[in-house]
């Protein structure tokens, strides 16, 4: 399982929250205007929460944030 | 298996409920307008509820809470 | 396994019953109107009751609780 | 695997029959006009009697009992 | 796998016949008519007989028995 | 895996033939008109012979035995 | 995984090759016009020749042997 | 997975080659005009060979060989 | 998995390519005109190359080699 | 689970991001214009990064990155 | 899981990255034009790079390389 952001302004932010029993963040990546990012749900990763402008690709559809 | 919500306001409240005997809030996520979170259900995750407005897409459908 | 319940008023009721020999009220949840809250099924929950007006999506389509 | 049932008058009865060699009646539910369930298949019931006028939803379509 | 049966008249019957070498009728369970029944296939049943009017909806298609 | 067979007129046959080294008919089931049968693959069934006009329905489609 | 055969002529024979390093006839068996037959793939059964007049359907389409 | 031949012509020939390291001829069937054969992949068998005038039947779409 | 090569022209070939650290030819089958191959992916297979002018036919559509 | 990246202008960068606790970059691969590339999510990569003017295609739909 | 590449002109070159914490180039094969190579992902291959002008087949559509 994956998702896809396009970033569509500068200083995007996806954070990815912790698996198990305490939910906290704990990775936050910046992306630049117009990068591309696709991001896996992982043993560490089970909730990913998007900041700013961007497009964002998931099986249920496409949905844009920021906006 | 994921769902996805974007907060049409601030203040929308995502919240996991506990899988097992016990069904209490173990978490509580707070969305500003235009954030979008894409969220499992997971070990500790059995049940989500959400308050305040916001778009959640599942794969049974779209539906707007909040209002 | 999830099914999707927007409550349309307030006050709608969703009870769990338990899985096993015995089939009991293990819990019940409260909505008020607007609330959408996504439910598994679980190892502790075989079967779901759902009491006042609500639109319940399930994979078997949506019906309205309640009317 | 679950079907949905939703009642269509009062005293809609959900009868679960046994798993195994023997089948009996092992728990029967009484829904309310409008009440909405959501039954599972499991390691105890592996049949579903529905009797009264309701609206019964399957994988294998959409049917009413009681008419 | 299950099958599902509306009862057209009263006294339809189905009849699960035994899993294994042998082939009998293990049980057999009446219906009224306008009850429906939902009916999975199980350690103990490989094959079931309905006898009477009834719709029988399974995975192949429905087709009416007893005419 | 299931077939249904609906029997056409009396006296219609469904065998049911042994898995394994040797194939040979270890089970044969009369049906009258309008008896509908669902029969699945088994551990002690891996081939099944119709004679007789029926409907037989199978993942492959719908065929009529007997003419 | 099976294959359906209905006779169109008396005669016609579906034979069973071995699974294995050789590959040996290892049952065959006769039909009347309009029976109809439904073989898996086995443990023992890898292949199947079928002679005569025959539709055949299988999960790449229908097609008619003898013609 | 299984491929399904019918020969247009006598002496249509099926060679099964072996899996593993080295690749031989491992069988070969002879098919006269109008017969079917369906042919299985297999633990002796990981390519197959058709010479002749046929119709071949596979998932990825039919094919004539011999022309 | 597998793909089928229907040869166009005399002199087709057909390459297996080794599976493992190392990339080597472990066998070429020539095809003459007509014939047709089916060909699986294996423990020792993991690519396969094709030379002269064929019709190749995989899950990912149709395409003519040596052209 | 892949994706498909095919560089727009030269000096694409792909780069894949550690699975695991902790997010590093682990390997980033440079394109020339026109240059495709196919990557796997791994054991060792569970997100992707994509920089500078590509079409990028994944299971959610195709996207252009920087632009 | 697999992909199918065409060389459109000679010296079209396929590149296997390995698959592990290091990412490198394990085999290089050169195609002439018109040969039609079919690879999949290995124990060994994670990614690929297709150099030169090509048609690159994939499960999530084509693309030509090297324009
Ligand atoms: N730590 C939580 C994160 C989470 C996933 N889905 C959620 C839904 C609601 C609230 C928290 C979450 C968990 O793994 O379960
Ligand atoms: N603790 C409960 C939470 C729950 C999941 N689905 C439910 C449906 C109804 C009531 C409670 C629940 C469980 O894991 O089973
Ligand atoms: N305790 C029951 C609950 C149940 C599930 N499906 C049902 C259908 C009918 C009646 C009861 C049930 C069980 O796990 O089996
Ligand atoms: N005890 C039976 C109940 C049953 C399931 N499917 C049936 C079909 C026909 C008759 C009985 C049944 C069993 O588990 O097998
Ligand atoms: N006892 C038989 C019942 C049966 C299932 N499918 C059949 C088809 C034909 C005849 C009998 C059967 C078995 O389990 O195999
Ligand atoms: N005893 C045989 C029965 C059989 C199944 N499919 C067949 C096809 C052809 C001939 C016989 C058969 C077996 O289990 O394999
Ligand atoms: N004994 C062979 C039978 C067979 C299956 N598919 C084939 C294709 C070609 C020739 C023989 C066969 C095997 O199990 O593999
Ligand atoms: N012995 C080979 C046969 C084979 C299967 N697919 C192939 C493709 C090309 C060449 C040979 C083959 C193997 O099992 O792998
Ligand atoms: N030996 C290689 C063969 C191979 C498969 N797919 C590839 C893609 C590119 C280059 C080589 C390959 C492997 O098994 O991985
Ligand atoms: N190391 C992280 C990388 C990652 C995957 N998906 C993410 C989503 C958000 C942030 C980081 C990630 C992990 O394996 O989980
Ligand atoms: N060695 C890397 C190769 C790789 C696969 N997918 C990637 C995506 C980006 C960068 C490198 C890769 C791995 O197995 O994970």
């Amino acid at each position: 399982e994956y998702i896809v952001v396009k970033a569509l302004e500068n200083g995007v932010t996806i954070i990815g929250l912790t698996r198990g029993k305490d939910t906290k963040f704990h990775h936050s990546e910046k992306l630049d205007k117009g990068e591309v990012m696709v991001l896996q749900f992982t043993e560490h990763t089970s909730a990913i929460k998007i900041r700013g402008r961007a497009q964002v690709f998931t099986k249920l559809g496409g949905v844009e944030s920021g906006s």
